[in-house]
């Protein structure tokens, strides 16, 4: 454990406490994608299979079933509790298209072909563009609320904050995981356009809106 | 082994 790492593990979870204050205070899910919350509940069960295989420590126990249980608690409240406020039609995305693609690519490219390990790498191409989704609604509806903005920075951070870790694990210890470097660097340069317009827009109080 | 570090990382 290294403070980038722990950086970006905080960040994760704030985005996900974000998220849920959100969707709650406002008794609204409006803005956020459905589909992309389903492709991140999906990330975490294929990633965290291994719960029950292999203990690592109380910290890593404790988080991934707190990203676990907070990935269908968000579920819960988009699909079931505040359905009425869900964006149904600018949720559009077909999320087979990322699916399908992230599982064929985990068949041939990993580190042993092995049920979880073919799972744990199905997770990580899957993470990386997960986020699709909901990008994709932003630009539909051209805005985002102000919390889902922090939400979207405090997710995409995470990932940057990981890149910075294995730039320290590759020179402090001599690892490095290809896989995840290559797909956490795809899923940190999706983020980079939203970076922008959140420095630029919602840092100086300004709503983010996209230019028509 | 190199790879199994990974899946201590979340």
């Amino acid at each position: 454990m290294n403070i980038f790492r722990l950086a970006g593990d905080l960040s994760h979870l704030l985005a996900i406490i974000l998220l849920l204050i959100k969707i709650w205070k406002t008794r609204s899910c409006a803005g956020i994608s459905g589909k992309s919350q389903i492709l991140f509940a999906v990330v975490y069960v294929s990633r965290y299979l291994d719960l029950v295989t292999t203990f690592i420590s109380l910290y890593n126990t404790l988080m991934k079933l707190v990203f676990i249980t907070s990935s269908f608690a968000t579920l819960y409240l988009m699909y079931v509790k505040f359905k009425a406020t869900y964006d149904h039609n600018h949720d559009s995305f077909r999320i087979e298209f990322l699916l399908l693609p992230c599982f064929v690519l985990a068949l041939l490219i990993n580190a042993s072909f092995t049920p979880l390990e073919v799972l744990w790498t199905f997770s990580i191409y899957l993470e990386a563009v997960a986020i699709l989704p909901q990008l994709f609604l932003v630009s539909k509806t051209g805005e985002a609320e102000s919390i889902t903005s922090h939400y979207l920075f405090a997710l995409g951070s995470y990932r940057a904050l990981y890149l910075l870790n294995w730039i320290y694990r590759y020179y402090a210890e001599g690892h490095y995981d290809l896989i995840a470097i290559f797909a956490g660097a795809i899923q940190t340069i999706l983020y980079c356009d939203f970076f922008y317009l959140y420095i630029t827009k919602v840092l100086k109080g300004k709503k983010l809106q996209l230019p028509a | 082994m190199q790879h199994e570090n990974s899946h201590d990382e979340l």
